[in-house]
């Protein structure tokens, strides 16, 4: 998955990508102060392109804790659980189910939409490709806007800059592919070289997307995000992120 | 006597022959039409007396009946009652007879003509029903009762299912004890199946040398089909449109379950052991997050416990043995014991001891009428409707033919119920179970259909207490054609402290192209669909009607749309005469009982069609704030076509 983070202060975005194994389950979010958990779960394309495998969120995990609730948004369909009580819509469904607090409205085979006190807000859209197509399958995007209702802890691979870093990006200068302007970033004390790119916004135009051009940090965010992606595996769909 | 193709001795001399027996059915979306068509010869020296019996389900309508007699041709009209026996009167056929009598099977009623031919005279009959497929426990059922009566040369019996949603399964079970292994063939595609059974001469008989014909019971079908969208299936053709609502893929919600037994003196014998039996096996399917008790009634009440208990291994196990210990005596106060019943549920949901998400259900069942206490049911029935709380659905099973299914039928359906008719025999336990099993898993609460714009009209009962699983609500109703080229609909319901709201779009011309490549579909079916629902709602309505006036406006357009859509109901009959219009015979409906078992499991109410609650219009999702094009705090996957900064 690539991620893109707005930075609203110096309203800059700064984008990283994260190539791990399918099946493997990561944090974006974790709140444990106010129990509000995303994580998303990998999946692999149907095969590797120039020997590697890409990967994507096939499934995305939401619990607020509060409302003992638990929606798992997979590529397939929407399954909410409230304590023992289960019910699942598909993406075929155009539906709003509603939940005291919680508001989750699908748009038939393009978005849900999970609401939270009608402030706190999470979308998630679903990328569905040829079923006969030689390597993609289909995958999950999930946009969640700025807002202040999270805690001053809250974690994970998006979590973490609910809390903005100071940055500061200099020296930009051509890079060795000219396309492909690269500069300093300096952020949470370390100098990072960063590449000028561009990444896609797909929530207004969902099949080409809209350009969002972003300093790309690489070694998989490295130097951006607290310590290493890899420490941001956890072992259940629903588990919260041990951090640090 | 006439030889068949292969040579075989069909009949012996003094006998009438059946030359053909054929049995057509279409199903389009739900809507069932068959059409069984029977031609004999009277091949003996004789006049002979030629029947043709046939057993059509008690909730199906007929629609037209046609015989011709040496070239004579008797063909049907609907007319209204007083006018078919006013008109038979007049003209009453010499040696030819019709009629619709009570049916000696489970929900059937049979149609029955005999005429009186001249020896070597030919006659041929065709009658024409329709009905809906209530889906039952995760499928529909269609049941085609053959009853030739004899061996007939051709026997052919086709039928045609056309489902726009795709069918999920299709089945046809032995119901012949193996005698017509592989003789049914199904060739079956994603929309439509067709089933053709057409046994020879041969592998009809009993057996190699016997000339009694085997063909002498049901052939079933059971499929179901393919539901994609939780909002249902919307279908929209010729002017009308139906809805299917049947989600799946939900936890069942909480249900507060009252067993009301009678254990009058009737009940004795064969009942009151199948009913004990049927029990045994329903508390055993309870689920531990339900809440029940059991009363029994004769000409007093009792109950095995005077409030809910959760239905724990332990519960059950203690009711099963008081149900087992029951000896059947005594009158029958039926009053009082669904009084009892409603007390221990009104003061559980009073004492805020019901699970707040929960149904509550009774579950009456009686053999009789009132004996002790209020015998008046008019009386019994404004006790009920004046004391029962609105979160009650009352469900009442009528076993045998001393109860007055009528009085059953309102009581439920005044009460967000159904009654259904239960045959005292060696099969009363699985008629029970059955039952139970369809309201054992209520799914969804105060179900709502709109259909928002004004875009719909005279659209059926559209607003439902209960959705079990397993089963089907239908809604049905005519477009507005100038309104819209789509049609909307948003479905409101709870389940579980849950709202929901589903919403699905039907284009107007969806099914157009399907429909109109298949030559079997029935291009009429929603038309028919609305006109059946809009026909048994009115039926039951008007036997709640309060006033006389009421009840005759309602009586007016039940009867005027069985006269437009050229069926009978309890308030026509159908007419059967020659061309010339002297000779008349007349079909009428058994008085009383034609109202019962129309198989709908749902009794709803009418709410304006566009009127959707508050609460289900969600305020949008704040607006998501992009201070800079398309960057906010996002995490996207972009396909890889686009030039980007790749992993390094």
């Amino acid at each position: 998955p690539h991620f893109i983070i707005y930075l609203p202060n110096s309203q800059k975005n700064i984008c990283f990508n994260i190539d791990s194994e399918p099946g493997k389950i990561l944090n974006l979010v974790s709140d444990l102060e106010s129990g509000i958990l995303v994580n998303g779960q990998l999946v692999g394309a149907k095969k590797p392109k120039n020997k590697k495998l890409s990967t994507y969120f096939g499934k995305l995990g939401f619990y607020f804790q509060s409302e003992d609730m638990k929606i798992e948004i997979s590529t397939e369909n929407i399954t909410l659980s409230r304590g023992s009580h289960r019910s699942s819509l598909s993406w075929s469904d155009t539906a709003h189910v509603i939940n005291q607090r919680v508001l989750v409205s699908v748009k038939k085979v393009r978005t849900v939409t999970i609401t939270l006190d009608r402030e706190m807000s999470f979308s998630v859209l679903l990328h569905r490709v040829w079923k006969k197509h030689p390597t993609n399958v289909d995958f999950l995007g999930i946009y969640i806007p700025p807002t202040n209702k999270f805690s001053p802890n809250t974690h994970g691979l998006l979590g973490q800059f609910m809390n903005e870093p100071k940055i500061h990006i200099f020296n930009e200068r051509p890079g060795k592919d000219p396309a492909k302007p690269e500069a300093i970033m300096e952020v949470k004390g370390q100098k990072l070289l960063v590449t000028r790119g561009l990444q896609k916004d797909y929530r207004t135009d969902q099949v080409s997307g809209t350009d969002v051009p972003c300093w790309f940090v690489h070694n998989s965010g490295k130097g951006f995000i607290d310590g290493q992606y890899k420490d941001y595996f956890v072992p259940q769909l629903y588990s919260f992120l041990k951090w640090p | 006597s006439v030889s068949g193709e292969s040579g075989e001795i069909v009949e012996d001399v003094d006998q009438v022959t059946l030359y053909s027996y054929k049995v057509q059915s279409t199903i389009t979306s739900r809507m069932a039409s068959t059409v069984i068509q029977a031609r004999v010869v009277n091949n003996s020296p004789q006049p002979q007396s030629a029947v043709f019996d046939v057993q059509i389900p008690k909730g199906a309508f007929i629609s037209n009946f046609s015989m011709t007699v040496d070239g004579t041709t008797f063909t049907s009209s609907i007319k209204e009652k007083t006018v078919g026996r006013a008109l038979y009167s007049q003209a009453r056929a010499k040696g030819k007879t019709a009629g619709l009598v009570r049916g000696r099977a489970l929900d059937m009623e049979n149609f029955k003509t005999e005429v009186n031919i001249l020896p070597g005279a030919k006659v041929q009959f065709e009658l024409h029903y329709q009905e809906v497929k209530w889906r039952k426990l995760g499928s529909y059922e269609h049941r085609l009762h053959l009853q030739p009566g004899r061996l007939a040369k051709h026997l052919e019996v086709d039928v045609w299912i056309i489902e726009p949603q795709g069918m999920r399964f299709l089945h046809v079970p032995d119901t012949f004890d193996g005698h017509f292994d592989g003789v049914p063939v199904i060739s079956k595609g994603h929309q439509k199946a067709h089933i053709s059974f057409k046994p020879t001469v041969a592998q009809q008989r009993k057996c190699s040398s016997c000339s009694e014909t085997a063909v002498d019971g049901e052939l079933v079908v059971m499929y179901d089909v393919n539901r994609e969208e939780k909002a249902g299936e919307l279908e929209v053709f010729n002017g009308y449109f139906v809805h299917y609502f049947a989600p799946d893929n939900m936890d069942p919600i909480p249900k507060n379950i009252l067993f009301v037994i009678d254990v009058s003196g009737s009940m004795w014998g064969i009942k009151m052991k199948q009913t004990v039996e049927a029990m045994k096996t329903i508390l055993d399917d309870l689920r531990a997050e339900d809440q029940f008790s059991v009363v029994d009634f004769n000409h007093n009440v009792r109950a095995w416990r005077n409030d809910l208990v959760s239905a724990t291994k332990t519960q059950t196990v203690d009711a099963k043995k008081y149900i087992e210990k029951i000896q059947p005596s005594g009158g029958t106060n039926i009053n009082e014991a669904l009084l009892r019943a409603i007390f221990i549920l009104n003061e559980a949901n009073n004492l805020g001891l019901l699970d707040p998400n929960s149904v509550s259900l009774i579950i009456l069942v009686s053999d009789g009428d009132p004996t002790v206490g209020e015998l008046k049911l008019s009386k019994i029935q404004k006790n009920v409707k004046q004391n029962i709380q609105d979160n009650i659905s009352l469900f009442s099973l009528g076993i045998g033919f001393d109860v007055d299914y009528d009085f059953l039928k309102r009581l439920s359906n005044d009460n967000r119920g159904i009654a259904q008719r239960i045959y005292g025999n060696q099969d009363t336990s699985s008629q029970l179970k059955k039952f139970y099993n369809q309201v054992s898993t209520p799914l969804l609460r105060n179900v709502q259909f709109n259909y928002p714009h004004m875009s719909v009209m005279d659209v059926t009962q559209n607003s439902f207490h209960n959705y079990f699983g397993g089963s089907e609500i239908m809604v049905a109703g005519k477009v507005n054609p100038d309104k819209l080229d789509q049609l909307q609909s948003i479905i409101t319901a709870t389940s579980a402290n849950t709202e929901l709201v589903l919403e699905t779009l039907a284009e107007m011309d969806d099914l157009e192209d399907f429909l109109s490549k298949d030559k079997h579909a029935d291009p009429d079916f929603t038309r028919k669909l609305w006109a059946y629902l809009t026909i048994n709602q009115l039926l039951a309505e008007r036997s709640l009607a309060p006033t006389a006036a009421a009840k005759r406006k309602i009586t007016r357009t039940i009867l005027q749309m069985s006269l437009d859509h050229h069926i009978v109901t309890p308030l026509t009959s159908m007419v059967i005469e020659n061309e010339a219009g002297d000779e008349r015979m007349l079909a009428d409906s058994p008085p009383q009982d034609h109202s019962c078992c129309s198989g709908a499991l749902y009794y709803g109410s009418k709410v304006s069609p566009s009127s959707v609650p508050s609460w289900a219009n969600p305020a949008p999702t704040a607006m998501i704030p992009m201070p800079v094009i398309g960057a906010p705090v996002v995490e996207t996957t972009p396909p890889t076509h686009v030039m980007r900064v790749e992993n390094d």
